[in-house]
């Protein structure tokens, strides 16, 4: 029950199911992003290289090779032919799937394969080409229409025909032989929003969402409008002050709970807490380990010290165990009772302690 | 790995095997917190639940794991928000783990880098898994060494995808070594001055490891995602819902 195509049988409880059998039990809708310019949208599988799901061809090498092979121009049907192994096509009536036509499996072959061996790659074994019906048969069978769009929606159609990666496209190099990928390369030619300030080009989804894609930022500033009393959360939702960094998320992306604990920029060593909006300088009379080892975690994994800090911190009292522990330790003062955090050693990650473990170091 | 060698036991105490059902070892992980592993995303396609999944640690024969393993199950599954399948880019997760783990020789967490942190292009890093060695899979875990190579000269080899600032590259562009199917998730780390190894790639694509024509080996830029890896675990850590 494995195979999505047994699932409907196995629902049933007793039903033997071998996905490799060709009565393909129901057509699925396309998802496999290479082959979304069909002339047809519905597939079943097991496909015509064995692959027993969509998610299976998408990891397969056929999937990276056809289209590196597009790239070379050796067939100009190259990725359709591809497709209709790759996620062929699924008569919705009888459910039975539609092979490609024999011609068209042996155009592909002879004038892409010899390009395969120049990089010493093979073309795929279970594509023979006799297994697949000659056109005008009883049997129908796919050829490429007039017009097929050769390119995959993540490529690029150069004016000559070739297809390039759509991120080539306005890239500044000329990677199409015409140079047509570097034409009309304005943002608003291309449905884009330009960055202020720079050239980029970013999708409009991606305004205030909460992950920066500008130089700048740009893209993620002035997104909320929050009252005074409130504070604006990284996707731009608005939150009550007093509801900041009080332990319970009310940002839907958390962000109301970050940083809420942090060492304050200027000494890079005294304890903050960042509480309705404000920060806080901790200053604490009864300390003790477990209240360290709690602001070590929330801090992360520990913060290596600043060496070289100058000033009039020659006090320095230490646990007088410290020197049997590692980690992140604090240190009282003495006379304002500020916490400072000294730390002595990182966490005790990135250690290897099994013996004679650098024989290659001999090697070299 | 391709071109690699076998490990000594303890040699990569963080290393872990993310492990399913009846298919056993799918992909790597690394350990960097006693409760808290990371893996890439692209191994949860399809297995999104974390019932379905289990951690095992302290192992370097996959068949036989030895006094030194410590097997947990997986408590949650966090997937980047913005992890992309088409163009697999912040192909990257984390794994909260059911129980701590017991800190060993054999057991133990790597650093995360620190911010802005990255290795520089041309050092030379360890890659190490149970993925596939070019002619069969290897029940013992491997170990490779690569050079990091910048992202402009990687972007030279792979026409067909973007490389993006999420990705960090790693490989000899004629060589042999590179990681493959069953590797994913595995640890890119670096040895620092002070003798400890930091963690700046999660294994996650690259061109047709079988081929002869090879390219570097993509790796998920740890690098880029330590702040987001923080805030996760606080926020599972610390805050109620």
């Amino acid at each position: 029950c494995i195979a999505t195509t047994c699932q409907p049988m196995c629902a049933g409880g007793n039903t033997v199911c071998d996905p490799r059998s060709n009565s393909s039990s129901r057509c699925e809708p396309i998802s496999l992003e290479l082959c979304m310019n069909l002339p047809y949208n519905l597939t079943s599988f097991p496909n015509y290289l064995g692959h027993l799901s969509q998610r299976e061809s998408s990891v397969s090498w056929e999937s990276s090779l056809f289209p590196a092979l597009v790239q070379t121009g050796c067939y100009q049907y190259l990725m359709f032919y591809a497709c209709t192994l790759l996620v062929p096509k699924c008569d919705p009536v009888s459910l039975q799937r539609v092979p490609p036509c024999r011609s068209l499996c042996r155009s592909a072959k002879e004038k892409c394969e010899s390009v395969l061996s120049i990089v010493g790659l093979q073309w795929p074994e279970d594509s023979d080409c006799s297994q697949f019906p000659e056109e005008g048969g009883n049997t129908t069978c796919l050829l490429p229409e007039a017009g097929v769009d050769e390119c995959s929606p993540s490529h690029f159609k150069c004016r000559s025909g070739r297809c390039v990666l759509a991120s080539k496209r306005c890239d500044g190099h000329l990677d199409c032989d015409d140079h047509s990928d570097e034409d009309n390369c304005g943002c608003s030619e291309r449905a884009l929003w330009e960055c202020p300030g720079s050239t980029v080009c970013i999708k409009a989804s991606m305004i205030c969402d909460g992950f920066p894609d500008c130089p700048q930022l740009v893209d993620e500033t002035n997104c909320s409008v929050c009252r005074d009393n409130e504070l604006s959360c990284n996707n731009h939702q608005c939150v009550h002050r007093t509801l900041w960094c009080d332990g319970r998320k009310h940002c839907s992306d958390s962000s109301d709970e970050w940083n809420c604990v942090s060492l304050s920029d200027r000494s890079g060593s005294v304890l903050t807490v960042f509480k309705t909006a404000a920060e806080y300088q901790v200053c604490a009379d009864e300390w003790n380990d477990e209240l360290s080892e709690l602001t070590c975690n929330q801090l992360g994994l520990g913060v290596p010290d600043q060496p070289g800090v100058q000033g009039r911190r020659r006090w320095l009292h230490v646990h007088p165990e410290w020197h049997q522990r590692n980690g992140c330790w604090l240190a009282v003062m003495a006379y304002h009772k500020q916490i400072q955090f000294v730390s002595l050693l990182p966490s005790e990650c990135g250690l290897r302690q099994a013996v004679g473990l650098h024989p290659h170091r001999k090697k070299r | 790995i391709l071109g690699g060698r076998v490990s000594r036991r303890g040699a990569w105490p963080w290393q872990c095997s993310l492990q399913s059902g009846q298919s056993g070892h799918v992909c790597g992980c690394v350990l960097i917190a006693r409760k808290w592993a990371l893996t890439v995303a692209h191994c949860f396609e399809g297995r999104e639940s974390a019932d379905l999944w289990k951690v095992v640690l302290g192992i370097n024969n996959l068949d036989h794991p030895g006094g030194h393993s410590q097997s947990r199950g997986v408590r949650s599954i966090i997937v980047h928000p913005r992890y992309n399948r088409a163009v697999v880019d912040y192909d990257i997760s984390i794994v909260e783990l059911d129980f701590e783990i017991e800190e060993t020789a054999f057991v133990r967490p790597v650093c995360l880098p620190q911010p802005g942190q990255l290795p520089l292009p041309d050092s030379y890093c360890y890659i190490t898994g149970w993925g596939h060695m070019g002619n069969r899979m290897p029940f013992k875990l491997q170990e490779g060494e690569v050079r990091i190579i910048s992202l402009s000269q990687c972007q030279s080899y792979f026409d067909m995808k973007t490389i993006t600032p999420r990705m960090l590259c790693a490989g000899y562009e004629a060589g042999t070594v590179d990681s493959c199917m069953g590797d994913s998730g595995g640890p890119l780390v670096c040895e620092e001055s002070s003798g400890r190894w930091t963690l700046f790639g999660l294994t996650s694509w690259g061109s047709v490891c079988f081929s002869k024509v090879l390219g570097p080996g993509v790796y998920s830029n740890v690098t880029h995602f330590t702040p987001w890896i923080q805030q996760q675990i606080y926020i599972h850590t610390y805050l109620t819902d």
